[in-house]
């Protein structure tokens, strides 16, 4: 509008420089807020470190390109220990936020931890979905057991089915460990064992593509 | 399809590429540094009409068969995107989570006449 009358691409006569630079990013904020499915540009309220972010994006494989009208997200966790007197001694809480999910199928989750030097020995890691519900300790729905023998970053695969529902956004997941090995050493607290700052901060990576149209029903064969 | 040069009154392409630093997004969206907003302009006489245009299908077809029987044309010939490709893009949603998206359709590669 304002550019007088017609328009461009029907032979209308061609406005001034400065004018159609306007425009143009004008229309280019948007083309981008439309394609992102956004009403305004997103207002961060806590950005992720810039050593976390790059070593998150490392794990974003370049090649893999998010099927069409797919994601892929990487979340940052923040870790506190869980306390009280039935949490086990190795015991960590990370809770993510992740954007209230639109008509979107998340088909592959994986927790990336990163255990340090202290590792003693091999250790039993469960993972649980921790919600708050009516009992006060909350509800606790078990996710995935794994084994890590190794100091250094590890992908835990997760059951996407587990993970999904909660409009909030708010992810909890209480992390337990225990050796392996029942007559091995105890373990210290998870928090030293986890790296929780900085680039060993723990992540989400999720696969998201856009629910197919009426998804979800049963499919008469 | 030729890139708008000032000479140039017919469809073409006309090539904008819009760095995010300039919006003053560079801050939420990582990747890519900016992207080529194109858009198509300039006339499209009635035997340019059709050719290759997005109409170049069914319709396009039936227009001309039109077109061809009757001395007038029908309606204006509009210079309108034929090619699109999607852009990629790497940005931090309000809560800081990193998400990689395709954007279907947000660059034109090529312009034609309706």
């Amino acid at each position: 509008q304002g550019t007088g009358a017609g328009c461009p691409s029907c032979g209308s006569p061609m406005v001034a420089t400065q004018v159609e630079r306007a425009l143009v990013l004008e229309l280019a904020k948007q083309q981008i807020l439309e394609g992102l499915h956004l009403t305004s540009r997103p207002q961060i309220i806590q950005r992720p470190p810039r050593a976390a972010l790059s070593r998150a994006l490392r794990r974003l494989q370049p090649a893999s390109v998010s099927p069409a009208s797919g994601e892929e997200v990487v979340s940052f966790a923040t870790a506190v220990p869980v306390t009280g007197p039935s949490a086990a001694a190795c015991s960590s809480m990370l809770t993510f936020h992740l954007a209230t999910p639109r008509a979107h199928h998340l088909y592959r989750a994986r927790l990336w931890l990163h255990v340090g030097p202290a590792l003693p020995g091999p250790l039993y890691l469960r993972i649980v979905r921790w919600s708050s519900g009516r009992r006060r300790q909350g509800s606790r729905t078990p996710l995935a057991e794994h084994h890590i023998d190794t100091p250094g970053w590890h992908a835990l695969a997760l059951p996407s089915s587990g993970l999904r529902g909660k409009a909030s956004g708010v992810l909890k997941l209480q992390l337990t460990c225990r050796p392996l090995h029942r007559n091995s050493t105890s373990l210290p607290p998870l928090q030293r064992l986890l790296g929780t700052a900085g680039d060993q901060r723990p992540f989400l990576e999720l696969k998201i593509r856009a629910k197919e149209p009426r998804e979800g029903r049963a499919k008469r064969r | 399809t030729p890139t708008c040069e000032p000479e140039t009154p017919l469809c073409c392409r006309r090539d904008h590429y819009v760095d995010f630093q300039e919006l003053g997004w560079r801050d939420w969206i990582l990747q890519p540094e900016g992207y080529q907003l194109n858009y198509c302009q300039g006339q499209c006489p009635p035997h340019l009409a059709g050719s290759p245009g997005i109409a170049a299908s069914f319709h396009s077809a039936v227009f001309s068969l039109l077109k061809a029987n009757t001395p007038w044309p029908l309606g204006t010939s509009c210079c309108v995107p034929t090619a699109r490709r999607s852009l990629s893009l790497l940005y931090l949603d309000r809560n800081g989570n990193v998400v990689k998206t395709d954007v279907p359709d947000m660059v034109v590669e090529a312009c034609g006449c309706s």
